[in-house]
């Protein structure tokens, strides 16, 4: 698979550390309204480089930041890290596997990280650049979303189709 | 450049109809430029027809027939362009059985290519997938993984 | 029940004429995608005098005539029948059944009829002024629009509340 | 006018939190006017916290959270104005099987002076409805009403 494993961290409502190891083609995410599925999406989303707020629901972008509950204290950064299995080196740089690391603290401060090395977001999209990762439209069917490209106007619906192209 | 949209452009609508007739088992869609002298530029224009129906605006759909020929366009443009990972956000909701059913039939044509990762209320979603993972919050407010299940075989 | 009898000619998908009976407080409608459930719905919004198009989804109001089939032929109108139980005298008349009917040609040509008595659009929607019937926002949550409300701005909300007032 | 807005607004946020509360089994809800000098004309504000949860813009709230919060909020107009039926389509579609059991719990306190059509995929509301009808299209493009189920009891 290529997505081998996903930590988060203070992200969103994981308020605790959390490891998924993903192992199959096909992986069923379940649970109670509210438990935090659709935030294991944007915890993606998010790794990978997102810059729209509003595309993870927030209104601004300390909003991923857990804010904590009446038993445990808001979290001081969210983290995500993303491990990738690269043999088949879909992305340009000679490792069979890579991790990309994204992390914002409370002042603002962002750092993303490749292989444990700080590096920029601009980096990393231009490593993801050809592999379909960087355009959140493929890679994510948004819930509630779908409805859009064909409810949108004949102009509006463009991007999807230049994306591809 | 033109060429390069033009070319994917058709090969989109293509694979549009290929797919739309297989969750449809019938019918027909279109995928046109308003203007086609300016591709670059041009809206584009959606037409679909459940089979035995006849071709009538889009919000004329019902709901699930909106869902299921959005899936049909998603995955038309992901033949196209695709990415090694999919994360599908309960796209089966407003489908009856039967058509979760052929969504979940039309995942096999790309499973082996694509891994993805399908967040759901539905069981007959639930039974596709490989690995199950269950997400809580026993405790208010923040979210755990609670089991995997692994299926055998 | 408040909403005795429903009969359906020739609206949007009932090209045959379809009479639904209505004997309890909680009515289920189930069948498979694109069969006609929220057609019902539209079809009772319509007999009480929906003037918006686009809130039955169509483009034009003749959007609401069976268009036929490969096998059907278009109707040449759209027909509903409401009959209400009136013993509370929610509608003030001296009748203890109502019976609303609403058809439409092709050609534009409009027919509301009270208790087969032919009758204008204002004169049902005065009828139906104080039931809570001429709303559609209450008496109809319509398929995917329960996340209007909350994702609309603050100045946008206030007809709910103005209706209610 | 203002002061017949302004009892219709405050019972509808009272009703509001009520049925918010037995929709959540607890959290808390506000209804505000942005602008309390101008109630004629001011903009709503609404705020709504799932029990254990801190209050947050309601955009980060789940889509099923979302879904409740509406109909808790619907619920609530309708208990200061209501109509004898009322008309819900699939709106029990983004809810798990506990919120589907709680909403159906909740047609309870209305089906005395309501009757409901419920239109819906669901097999929980499905069991709550005292008749069903089908409705299919054997032939294409044409809709009959196929059943009509009756439940003993
Ligand atoms: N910064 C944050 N800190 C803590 N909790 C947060 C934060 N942002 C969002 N949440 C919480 O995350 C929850 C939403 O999670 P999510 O959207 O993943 O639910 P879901 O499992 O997809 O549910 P559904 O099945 O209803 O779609 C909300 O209750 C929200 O309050
Ligand atoms: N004027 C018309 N003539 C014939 N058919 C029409 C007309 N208007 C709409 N339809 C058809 O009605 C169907 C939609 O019906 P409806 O929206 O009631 O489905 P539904 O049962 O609610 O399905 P879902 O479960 O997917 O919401 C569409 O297939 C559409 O083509
Ligand atoms: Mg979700
Ligand atoms: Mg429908």
């Amino acid at each position: 698979m290529f997505i081998k494993e996903l930590e988060i961290t203070g992200f969103k409502s994981f308020g605790e550390k959390t490891h998924v190891v993903f192992n199959s083609n096909i992986t069923g995410v379940v649970g109670p309204n509210g438990c935090g599925k659709s935030n294991i999406l944007d915890a993606l989303k998010w790794v990978l480089g997102e810059k729209s707020v509003k595309s993870m629901r927030g209104d601004k972008m300390e909003d991923v930041i857990f804010s904590g509950t009446e038993n445990k204290k808001p979290a001081g950064f969210a983290e995500v890290d993303l491990i990738l299995d690269n043999r088949s080196k879909i992305i340009n740089l000679d490792y069979d596997e890579i991790k990309i690391s994204r992390k914002l603290f409370r002042d603002g401060q962002s750092i993303f990280s490749l292989n444990d090395n700080r590096t920029s977001r601009k980096e990393i999209e231009g490593l993801l650049m050809d592999t379909g990762l960087g355009k959140a439209s493929y890679s994510f069917m948004q819930q509630g979303q779908m409805d859009m490209i064909l409810s949108s106007k004949p102009e509006d619906r463009r991007h999807i189709f230049e994306e591809a192209a | 450049s033109e060429k390069i949209f033009m070319e994917s452009f058709i090969k989109i609508g293509e694979n549009f109809r290929i797919i739309f007739q297989k969750l449809f088992k019938g019918g027909d869609v279109s995928l046109k430029l308003t203007d086609e002298t300016k591709p670059l530029e041009s809206g584009i224009e959606i037409q679909a027809q459940p089979p035995g129906k006849r071709a009538r605006s889009l919000r004329l759909l019902s709901g699930g027939e909106k869902a299921l020929t959005a899936i049909a366009l998603m995955f038309g443009v992901y033949m196209v362009k695709s990415s090694p990972f999919c994360v599908l956000d309960e796209i089966d909701a407003p489908l009856d059985d039967q058509n979760v059913g052929r969504f979940l039939t039309l995942l096999d044509d790309f499973r082996e290519k694509t891994q993805f990762v399908l967040i759901t209320h539905n069981k007959k979603t639930m039974s596709k997938a490989d690995t199950l993972f269950g997400i809580t919050m026993d405790e208010p407010g923040i979210s755990r993984l609670l089991s995997v299940e692994l299926k055998a075989g």
